[in-house]
């Protein structure tokens, strides 16, 4: 038990960090490729006028996500856990000391791409936005029920590929209905990150939890 | 370390159990989603004449890929880790005496949808099968390198969304080259479950790998 009350003490210092300053924090959970990165980017270019962004990407090598996030001039700090398979907070709570949070509305925590580990690590956040995309199949949220009984929100990514002659199985109804018995007041959204449908209710989403915290 | 040394014991006890009864054991890595379970009943029904496999199926909640593979006939046998994100060797010790070993040529392993944990733990395997999906996009080794670098082959999976009208991007050279730069030795197979291309080759590896236990 030792290891997770480490954890849980950077976690409520994270925490009470966030609220003093009155910024919203969301950790976003997805197994690798999901789509955390093309929804962050594009979430922040369409916001740009409305909210300040500012990112917090974990990966276990390379600062492919962070310079993603860089290319649309939000702030972005690189964790490389070099194998870890989850964030923790005390990484948090370094990387939160180097973003300019005086000039953020939104912290996003992009977390290390697993469906698994990330669900187990408290990192101080407002809550996890879980992301499932369409080719993983809709068998994700009775197979790996963790993450989706504890998110805020569950993002349906690549919606996109749902047309009919694209030959992909995937049965949205039963991913909602599956979802909410594991959670019965999760939000989700259906949208694709790359045709932009559906983003709108996402964005209603965050402003409306960004004014919350005010 | 005390927790690696006793999966040790268990790998070991394994691999003498395979090596005694002449049998290949791959353990086979993906994220959610990648196509694990589709690849093994497409693989299981078109070399049903020729060779017999055999799953162990490792998920956190359900039986449903299990059902899966039984539906071809194959014997399996579903362990649920409840929360663990990869598979121990203890597992898999009792799988193994309850899979009717002298029936089978091969024994699959189907590990927990997992980038990341699996590839520290050794099982007794002959070698793990990393499978990479279009959909998850193309800078996967480079940013989970660890399972590509222990891997013997790597499966590029769904290669039927390639096709140039579905917007899908995806530079398979890419990740051939980045595979290959962790593992030289790496085989690279490229194939779609759902269409059957390319699973010709895959099958030649696999029926060449039991002639070599024989
Ligand atoms: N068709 C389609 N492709 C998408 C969409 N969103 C993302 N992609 C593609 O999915 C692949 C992975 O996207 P990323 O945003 O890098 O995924 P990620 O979840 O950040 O991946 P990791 O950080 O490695 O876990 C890329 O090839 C993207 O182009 C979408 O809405 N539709
Ligand atoms: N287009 C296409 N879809 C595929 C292919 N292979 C699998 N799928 C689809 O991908 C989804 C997931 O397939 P599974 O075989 O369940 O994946 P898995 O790796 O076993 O998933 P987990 O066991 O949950 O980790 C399903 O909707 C399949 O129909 C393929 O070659 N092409
Ligand atoms: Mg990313
Ligand atoms: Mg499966």
């Amino acid at each position: 038990r030792k290891i997770l009350s480490a954890n849980e003490e950077y976690a409520n210092e994270n925490k009470r960090f966030l609220i003093e300053n009155k910024k919203l924090c969301l950790n976003m959970i997805s197994s690798p490729g999901s789509g955390k990165t093309t929804i962050l980017t594009r979430t922040i270019k369409e916001l740009k006028d409305k909210i300040q962004i500012g990112v917090i990407e974990g990966d276990i090598q390379t600062d492919l996500d962070a310079q993603r996030i860089k290319a649309t001039k939000a702030p972005a700090i690189q964790i490389n856990t070099k194998g870890a398979c989850h964030l923790s907070a005390a990484q948090i709570h370094k990387a939160l000391a180097n973003l300019p949070i005086e000039k953020l509305d939104l912290i996003f925590i992009e977390n290390v791409g697993n469906l698994v580990c990330p669900s187990a690590f408290e990192l101080g956040e407002n809550g996890k936005v879980v992301v499932l995309s369409v080719p993983e199949g809709d068998d994700k949220p009775v197979k790996y029920p963790a993450i989706f009984a504890k998110s805020k929100a569950l993002l349906i990514n690549k919606i996109d590929l749902l047309n009919p002659s694209r030959d992909i199985d995937f049965d949205i109804e039963k991913v909602k209905n599956d979802a909410r018995k594991l959670n019965k007041d999760i939000q989700i959204f259906s949208l694709s990150a790359k045709s932009g449908e559906g983003m709108d209710k996402w964005y209603d989403w965050l402003i409306k939890g960004i004014e919350k915290t005010r």
